[in-house]
């Protein structure tokens, strides 16, 4: 199985090891303050004081036998970029690590750290769209090559079965569910809009003008279905 | 359309702030520090410098007319919980609000605060998930009650098509993709894994021993099918 190496055991580091030992994953965890360490070693067996940015203390821990390093070191910018160069030159698979701003970001870049996490600005930009998006999924990539995206029912499936459209022999894609608006008084008299949801639709399903469209498929035929008329 | 309004400028605030007005969302970002009200107004229209635990300054601001506001006030927990306290009082809808740590949450949570945010910890949580997860997906929750997950192919499956196992119809579940495993010699004499995928199965593929399923359908559903024989 694969070996994860934590460094730095703040707030996001902690939960990237309690994470992974949740996974049943094989976890170092290190810190260069005691307590912190304390605090790690009540959820992993291997929880280590070191210093990160002494190679020979990080050598004589195996850590240059870890697939993946995660560098947690958030307000000690040049510690986090002098950590990351040691791990790379030891040759280290994927080293992963959090950036302070967009220029530590850059540089971690240059250095080979595969992902460079930015937990205040992505999580504003989740938060955000969870807020914007009262689609059932704004769109989840499932792989590089396919997603789950909604989309409007094109003109030409109106008034038509699922059985009839045979959107998967004809457009590559699987309808996995279908949502449709309607209106509804509440109890002051003002009309609101509501969703109703027919998830796993059957093949004798017919669709209706505005439905959306949840739908998974190649991104390819997705573009294509959104073209259609 | 509705109206946000975005209280601390720091990294997570400025992120939901372009996030909204990237999708074209009435925002008003407020923020004590004139700096950082600057810089935010090069986004949208409405950045005003205002200390936002003084209310007659919100009210002025026309604050109490928001739909969705949003404290990202991360060191000054007392501010932080005064001004959702305000908000509150006020009658704002919605009050979303990041916190230092789970004392905070819990506090923000009893006076109403809709949803907490803890940015390092969340992100920690979804980075490890993602270096676990070789799966196509671990699970992706749709709604509160439909999920998108990997299933292993219940052994009364195989060796059957899709159409005879009926999987909609007998078991409201979509089954969308299908994960096998091939073995595969490297150039090197190794033999190794590879995953090869079936996304949106004909009706006539054969489902084989430790496939792989990728799944939609209501939780429960998801439930009963992982505990099929
Ligand atoms: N050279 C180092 N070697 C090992 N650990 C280190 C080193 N420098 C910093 N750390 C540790 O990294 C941890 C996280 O760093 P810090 O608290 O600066 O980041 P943060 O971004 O504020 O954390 P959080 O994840 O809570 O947001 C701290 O516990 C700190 O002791
Ligand atoms: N009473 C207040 N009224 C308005 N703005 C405030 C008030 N108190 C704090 N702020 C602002 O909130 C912003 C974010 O606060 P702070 O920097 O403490 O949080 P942070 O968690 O470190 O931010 P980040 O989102 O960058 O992680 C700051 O720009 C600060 O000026």
């Amino acid at each position: 199985g694969r070996q994860f190496a934590v460094i730095g055991l703040g707030q996001f580091g902690m939960s990237v090891v309690k994470t992974l030992v949740a996974e049943g994953c094989d976890v170092i965890a290190i810190d260069i303050i005691d307590e912190k360490v304390k605090d790690a070693s009540e959820i992993t067996a291997h929880a280590v004081v070191i210093d990160a940015t002494e190679e020979k203390a990080l050598r004589m821990m195996g850590i240059s036998n870890v697939d993946v390093a995660i560098i947690c070191i958030g307000q000690n910018v040049q510690d986090s970029i002098l950590v990351a160069l040691i791990l790379k030159e030891m040759g280290i698979n994927t080293v992963i690590a959090k950036a302070l701003n967009e220029l530590h970001g850059k540089v971690l870049e240059k250095i080979g750290v595969s992902k460079v996490v930015y937990p205040e600005i992505d999580m504003g930009v989740r938060i955000a769209r969870g807020l914007i998006s009262s689609k059932i999924v704004e769109q989840i990539e499932i792989s590089s090559k396919h997603s789950i995206v909604e989309v409007l029912a094109p003109i030409s499936f109106v008034g038509k079965t699922l059985r009839k459209i045979d959107a998967r022999v004809k457009y590559g894609i699987n309808i996995i569910a279908i949502k449709r608006q309607y209106a509804k008084v509440d109890d002051q008299g003002n009309i609101i809009q509501k969703d109703i949801f027919d998830i796993t639709p059957a093949a004798e399903d017919i669709i209706a003008k505005d439905d959306m469209l949840l739908v998974f498929g190649n991104n390819d035929n997705i573009i294509k279905l959104r073209s259609l008329k």
